[in-house]
């Protein structure tokens, strides 16, 4: 769940 | 990070410094918008907000810190220093960029991910990133005559854009790895915004002639 709402990108 | 994302990121870096190469060289501002350049500033400030709550990577903290930081600065330099302020084309910038702020925190409150403070300031830094660049614009085309480290900051911005459309691709194929499609409609249009500058860019370049753009 947490994974899905990390922005990786700039 | 593939081959794509790295070259949008790092456009995106040269871009920047070749705005403040232009400023730190000619100590002029002249043909920069400081409206898209606050835009910017609030960008950044808005959606970097995780640099306090997440940890990506080293690459992803420094790269944040570089951009709020810079656009930051050059907001400072045009509005403040001695000399660059100066050569501001204050009657040229006339875009009421806050009307884009006003729109964009709207849409954001409306359509996000997520009803979360983070997440809907994540979105609305989407959206004004997307319209950013439109106060430049217009202030190039009111000008006419485009000097070619401007020229140059504006090609890299959206090639940086471009690059970062291939990086979606590139991700859903090789990772089924989905963006958010908030990301993918506003990179679109951001992207398609420079697609009439591009066109004028290519064509001086070609030409070896100086960068106009029709009014």
């Amino acid at each position: 769940e947490k994974e899905d709402e990390i922005h990786d990108e700039l | 990070m593939n081959v794509f994302r790295f070259a949008g990121d790092m456009t995106h870096l040269i871009s920047i410094l070749v705005l403040l190469l232009k400023i730190y060289t000619t100590k002029s501002c002249s043909g920069i918008s400081l409206k898209t350049q606050e835009l910017y500033a609030v960008v950044f400030v808005t959606r970097y907000l995780d640099l306090v709550t997440d940890f990506i990577s080293v690459y992803n903290t420094v790269m944040k810190v570089v951009f709020i930081s810079s656009s930051l600065a050059i907001v400072w330099c045009i509005r403040r220093h001695k000399v660059v302020r100066r050569s501001y084309d204050k009657e040229l910038d006339t875009f009421r960029h806050w009307l884009l702020v006003g729109a964009c925190a709207v849409l954001a409150l409306v359509v996000h991910e997520k009803f979360s403070f983070q997440e809907v300031c994540w979105a609305f830094s989407i959206y004004l990133e997307a319209v950013a660049i439109l106060p430049q614009l217009v202030l190039l085309q009111r000008s006419g005559n485009v000097d070619n480290l401007t020229g140059q900051y504006v090609f890299f911005l959206g090639a940086y854009r471009a690059f970062y459309i291939l990086n979606w691709i590139y991700r859903y194929y090789s990772e089924q790895h989905f963006t958010r499609w908030i990301s993918c409609v506003s990179g679109i249009v951001q992207t398609a915004l420079y697609a009439d500058f591009f066109y004028y860019y290519f064509i001086s370049w070609k030409n070896n002639s100086k960068l106009q753009l029709p009014a």
